[in-house]
């Protein structure tokens, strides 16, 4: 472990606890995509079926189950209990335009034949993709609440964070796995304009909006 | 390569 991949699941515990917080708290999820969260909880249950066979360290267990129970919490929250607060009209990304070519190359490029290491490929590759949804949900209408950005600023830190991890460790360990950076670097790049449009707009006290 | 020691991510 070291400061950046603490930093990082810090980041990413931030972004979950922010969104669920915000959803209960307003009852409502309105400007959040369902379709991203539901492929977020496809991510973590494809990546984390080790977890009780696998022990690595309390902390390790004690993320991936807040991780799992989030994830599904907000899906529950969104579809369930807030649903006519979900704006269906809006979040209207294909996911199928997603799981198949993922799973496709999952089964194409990895490091090893067996069914955990494609699953964990799997949901490496679905997680670069998952937050799609979530940004065509915002280009379509345009703008997105302060929080929803602090949301996303905060999840996109994450993986950029483990990007630096993964620099450092490759110095430090001589350790890399090219799949979880090519990956991680594809979905940090998928945030890069909206970090241009958080930190010109969002952090002025400006309302988050796309130019039309 | 990643050996097992790559699971040990989150």
């Amino acid at each position: 472990m070291n400061i950046f991949r603490l930093l990082g699941d810090l980041s990413h515990l931030l972004a979950i606890i922010i969104l669920l917080l915000k959803i209960w708290r307003t009852r409502s999820c309105a400007g959040v995509s369902g379709k991203s969260q539901i492929l977020f909880a496809l991510v973590f249950t494809t990546r984390y079926l080790d977890l009780f066979t696998n022990f690595i360290s309390m902390y390790n267990s004690a993320m991936k189950l807040i991780y799992l129970v989030c994830s599904y919490a907000t899906v529950f929250l969104m579809y369930f209990k807030f649903k006519a607060t979900y704006d269906s009209n809006h979040d209207t990304f294909r996911m199928e335009f997603l799981v198949v070519p993922v799973g496709g190359l999952a089964f194409l490029v990895n490091h090893d034949f067996t069914p955990l290491e494609i699953l964990w490929t799997f949901s490496i590759y679905l997680e670069a993709v998952a937050i799609l949804p979530q940004l065509f949900m915002i280009s379509k209408t345009g703008e997105a609440e302060t929080i929803t950005s602090h949301y996303l600023f905060a999840l996109g830190s994450y993986r950029a964070l483990y990007i630096v991890n993964w620099v450092f460790r490759f110095y430090t360990e001589g350790f890399f796995d090219l799949i979880a950076i090519v990956a991680g670097c594809v979905q940090t790049i998928l945030y890069c304009d909206f970090f241009y449009l958080y930190i010109t707009k969002v952090l002025k006290g400006k309302q988050l909006t796309l130019p039309a | 390569v990643s050996d097992d020691d790559s699971k040990d991510e989150l």
